[in-house]
């Protein structure tokens, strides 16, 4: 089982190798690859080598073909269909994200509980409501939901999710879920980050 | 100097507290706070020590009284005024996030290059021209940035703002932006959460 860690390491690889394959490079050493993303080219190498060989010659791996090889593993290559629960400010502010699609990640479905938002569709996504999400899901191959409710109703939304048998859960509540075991939540939040720019640009007028 | 790590932890305790108040707890227990975050109780009395005594009694901190004390401390009590950079879907999106005001967040001002937005008022909110955004982040006293500008435009307003005296920075892009030694940028990215989600649903689905 390759470690969580890993992945999360092979996402960063392919966000810098689109990165340099933007700016012409053709070939990089594990160590300018290291040094770029503050890691150590141990680790990189490491990391890599779960995967097995990426040919790599004297002169470095090639650019593009470690591009394709790793996000072959991540599964940016194929279709991963994601359902958008609450559309609101943020629900719809995501169904824009240029950084799905660049990704592999297709908005197949909107749920929502607000009749005026339901049957509605909006950039070519339709709005169901949440009572038909199981039917839904299934027939479109929803394998990802994204949580952008209320934080009221994020524990009852998430039991329907859970319902329908999706296992991959993005929260953007700020409310803490409850999920079994086999299931993998990831939730995002910047009001920490927020915070702490707040203390550091207090104690920098303070001089 | 207090360590970045307890200034994140503080915020923790602070989203913790006031989930505790809310319940109608009215004290609570180092191990308890500790518990709940999944924190080792040494270290949750190690943080708050660097700010003095709390009266902490046999039998635990008083949850609204520490919350004061935190809340303060974080600044959260007193108006931080943020700037948003980009009056996009997400520039948009955040304007009328819920968490900004319970936090002590005040937007002042928006700015923008698109001459349809500029002189608009959303939500209240006056739209401003980036070329303007010296006089007004003085005028407004703004204190931190919240840049969601396309990846593109990235560094360009990022020299901007550092124009303007700001020396905090909340970046919504997904380019690696340079700042100077005394300014504080971080960013928020949950694509690599997203990966991660994906590689992990299906590896479920291959069962
Ligand atoms: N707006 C932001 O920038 C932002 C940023 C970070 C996090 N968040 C979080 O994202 C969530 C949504 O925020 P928002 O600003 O979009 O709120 P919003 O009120 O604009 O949108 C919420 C949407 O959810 C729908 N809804 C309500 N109950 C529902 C239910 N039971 N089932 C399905 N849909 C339901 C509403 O009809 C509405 O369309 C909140 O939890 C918030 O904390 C928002
Ligand atoms: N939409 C999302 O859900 C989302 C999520 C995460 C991150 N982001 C990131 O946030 C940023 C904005 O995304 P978006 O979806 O809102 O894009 P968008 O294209 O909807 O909005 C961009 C806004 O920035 C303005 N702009 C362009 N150049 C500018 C400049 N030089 N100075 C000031 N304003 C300028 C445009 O006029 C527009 O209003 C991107 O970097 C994106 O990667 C977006």
């Amino acid at each position: 089982k390759i470690p969580d860690a890993t992945i999360k390491r092979l996402s960063l690889y392919c966000k810098e190798l689109r990165v340099l394959s933007n700016e012409g490079m053709e070939v990089v050493l594990s160590k300018d690859l290291a040094n770029r993303l503050d890691l150590n080219p141990t680790q990189v190498r490491k990391d890599l080598s779960y995967f097995g060989k990426f040919g790599r010659r004297k002169r470095g791996y090639d650019v593009s073909e470690l591009l394709a090889n790793l996000s072959e593993i991540l599964g940016i290559t194929t279709d991963n269909k994601i359902g958008i629960f609450g559309l609101g400010n943020l629900g719809r502010a995501l169904l824009n994200f240029k950084g799905f699609s660049v990704r592999g990640f297709y908005v197949a479905a909107l749920f929502d509980v607000d009749p005026a938002k339901i049957g509605s569709t909006l950039f070519g996504k339709q709005c169901y409501a949440l009572s038909d999400a199981q039917e839904i899901v299934k027939k479109e191959g929803i394998k990802i939901a994204v949580l952008a409710v209320p934080d009221g109703a994020a524990q009852d939304v998430m039991d329907v999710i859970l319902g329908c048998g999706i296992k991959s859960i993005l929260n953007f509540t700020q409310r803490h879920v409850v999920v079994p075991e086999d299931v993998m939540i990831r939730s995002v939040d910047f009001t920490d980050k927020l915070e702490l720019l707040a203390y550091f640009s207090r104690s920098k007028s303070n001089g």
